[in-house]
């Protein structure tokens, strides 16, 4: 891994005390491959390498009588800081009912997403309410309309023959009606380049007006998460990233890609196909996993 | 990209950043760019040459020796499609049975997701869309026992090609993939020479865990094929590469979307044109 490779670039140092400039490119090269290889984005490697570089090139590393130490202790908090150091929270204030809203591309795991953050609120003493927004995938409503069965949680009676814009508008009213005190709405999974569907996701934002717009992006995204990332954000200003499937193995360089383009915090993380399989997002967590 | 007059180092360097940013990977890039590195050795060779140099290395790399996609091979064709979680199976089996049907064969669906919620439904609907024969159990019933039902039904409906949908699975679940070799012993054991395709389906959109997916998935079943799906996004799937490369694998399909005439048959060139413009 990362570690191993960079304490023999290093090993090579110590017999002559201090880095040169041979030692510090091979040490570069090695950081750009293992995050090219955890699927980071090109540019934002560049970038990443750049910054990394411009501090290990100063006294802190040249001069220092563990370089090797220095410089992966600069790569790490690098990738920290760029990951966002603190825990990001979901605010909820200010609205009655509140209420989220999930997007992202096709299978990232949006509806699955959507009965865990309604059992994540529940334990925190709120009341929630699953609203059916997808109109297009076959069977998409049965499928929340199921989770929401399994978790005891209430969800919108939608039909495909709606508008999803009127649904979460009824949906509101409903939730206020029943005393719910946050909307957790599933929307359709859409190719940010879908004008039509990008489009759809503006008017509900702009009917609902809502606390949270959550972008769901699969942890095993490659380079192309740059692209989806930046035009959804552009497009609609998230608040927050959730990353799903990281029980697999995939490094998951696609959480700095997002969080480099979009300036955007990660909140949460899917760990599992399971109802219960939601976790607060660790930035020192991820920047080990991401660097192999 | 090319346009400028630029030095030979500045060109690999804008190759290495095409081919990494279509997913080819590290590896496979650097593996690339090394032997056009070599024959730039022996010829003084433009920019335009070495690109389409590094064109032809890939095109003959996806040119995988294997036998072709033949559903008119055996009576009934069984068809097992796997892979992970969200990537399109079930959606790429609808477009599968549509344009078999539009073929005239005679398909059934065999619903062996039984884990997941309204998978069943989802796939109804699909077999509906496409007029084809549905075996179903129970939600959360045992899906060998689903392809154990098929497989009885196909054989006496005179079935032409059955197509099992499975669950999404990670390949880093053992259980999970051993489920997957099981409801694999089942049909081979009711029907010889089932399942006669094992297609593993891979997103467009993945990054080099695509690469782990078939090794793990193709270990586990033997795959005989890829259906590359979501190439209707900005992801241009060149993990594909690296995996012709050390599995053989070709890809059957391709999904371009969520409509069930979407799914084309692949085209090495159109796929090399998107990489390279
Ligand atoms: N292993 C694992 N699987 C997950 C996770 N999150 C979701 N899934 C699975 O991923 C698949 C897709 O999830 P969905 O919730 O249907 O995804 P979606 O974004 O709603 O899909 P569309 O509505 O079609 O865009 C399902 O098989 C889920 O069970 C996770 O964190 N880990
Ligand atoms: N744009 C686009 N979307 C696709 C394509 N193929 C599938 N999808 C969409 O991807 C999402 C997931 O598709 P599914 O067929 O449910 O995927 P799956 O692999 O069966 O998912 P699980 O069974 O939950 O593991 C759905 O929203 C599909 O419409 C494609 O080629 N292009
Ligand atoms: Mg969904
Ligand atoms: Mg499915």
């Amino acid at each position: 891994n990362l570690t191993d490779k960079l304490s023999l670039v290093f090993k090579k140092v110590r017999g002559h005390g201090k880095l040169n400039e041979k030692n510090l490119q091979e040490a570069l090269r090695d950081v750009r491959m293992a995050l090219l290889e955890a699927d980071v984005n090109y540019k934002v490697v560049k970038e990443f390498t750049g910054a990394v570089k411009a501090r290990a090139t100063g006294s802190e590393v040249m001069e220092s009588l563990t370089p090797g130490q220095q410089f992966v202790k600069i790569v790490h908090e690098e990738l920290i800081q760029t990951m966002g150091s603190k825990q990001a929270e979901l605010d909820l204030k200010g609205q009655n009912p509140a209420s989220l809203v999930l997007i992202g591309l096709q299978g990232s795991g949006k509806t699955t997403t959507a009965a865990k953050l309604a059992v994540w609120l529940r334990n925190t003493k709120r009341n929630p309410y699953l609203v059916p927004a997808d109109v297009y995938r076959p069977a998409a409503i049965e499928q929340l309309t199921r989770l929401g069965e399994q978790i005891q949680v209430p969800v919108h009676p939608s039909r495909v023959d709606q508008d999803p814009v009127d649904i979460c508008r009824e949906a509101r009213e409903e939730a206020r009606a029943q005393g719910r005190d946050t909307l957790i709405i599933d929307t359709a999974g859409r190719l940010h380049i879908d004008e039509e569907l990008m489009d759809e996701l503006r008017r509900i934002r702009e009917a609902i007006q809502p606390s949270e717009i959550l972008m769901i992006a699969d942890a095993m995204t490659g380079q192309d998460a740059v692209n989806v990332a930046s035009r959804f954000n552009e497009l609609l200003d998230i608040d927050g990233v959730i990353l799903t499937k990281l029980d697999g193995d995939a490094r998951g360089g696609a959480a700095l890609s997002i969080r480099a383009v979009t300036g955007k915090p990660i909140k949460f993380v899917g760990v599992g196909e399971k109802t219960n399989a939601l976790e607060p997002f660790h930035p020192d967590r991820m920047a080990n996993r991401i660097l192999g | 990209v090319f346009s400028r007059s630029g030095s030979r180092g500045d060109w690999l360097e804008d190759l290495e950043e095409v081919l990494v940013t279509a997913d080819l990977g590290v590896k496979t890039s650097y593996d690339l760019l090394g032997e056009i590195k070599k024959e730039l050795d022996t010829k003084p060779l433009g920019p335009l040459e070495l690109k389409n140099a590094l064109r032809q290395k890939i095109g003959s790399m996806l040119a995988v020796q294997a036998p072709a996609f033949a559903p008119a091979s055996a009576k009934p064709f069984v068809i097992m499609v796997v892979g992970v979680n969200g990537v399109g199976k079930t959606t790429s089996i609808g477009k599968l049975a549509a344009r078999l049907r539009g073929n005239g064969c005679k398909v059934m669906l065999a619903a062996a997701d039984t884990f997941r919620a309204a998978a069943i439904e989802q796939l109804q609907i699909w077999a509906d869309r496409a007029g084809s024969d549905f075996v179903k159990h129970k939600p959360d019933s045992d899906p060998s026992a689903v392809v154990y039902d098929a497989l009885q039904a196909a054989k006496a409906r005179n079935t032409d090609v059955v197509i099992v949908d499975t669950a999404g699975r990670l390949h880093t679940k053992a259980n999970l993939m051993e489920e997957l070799k099981k409801v694999k012993r089942i049909m081979s054991r009711e029907l010889e020479g089932a399942p006669h395709e094992v297609l593993l389906v891979l997103d467009a959109t993945t990054g080099q865990n695509a690469i782990t997916q078939a090794r793990t998935f193709h270990e586990a079943l033997g795959v005989t094929g890829i259906i590359l799906t979501k190439l209707d996004g900005t992801a241009k799937g060149g993990v594909i590469v690296g995996i012709a490369n050390e599995l053989q694998l070709p890809v059957r399909f391709i999904g371009i979307g969520e409509a069930p005439e979407d799914l084309r048959e692949f085209d090495v060139t159109l796929f090399l044109e998107a990489i390279f413009g």
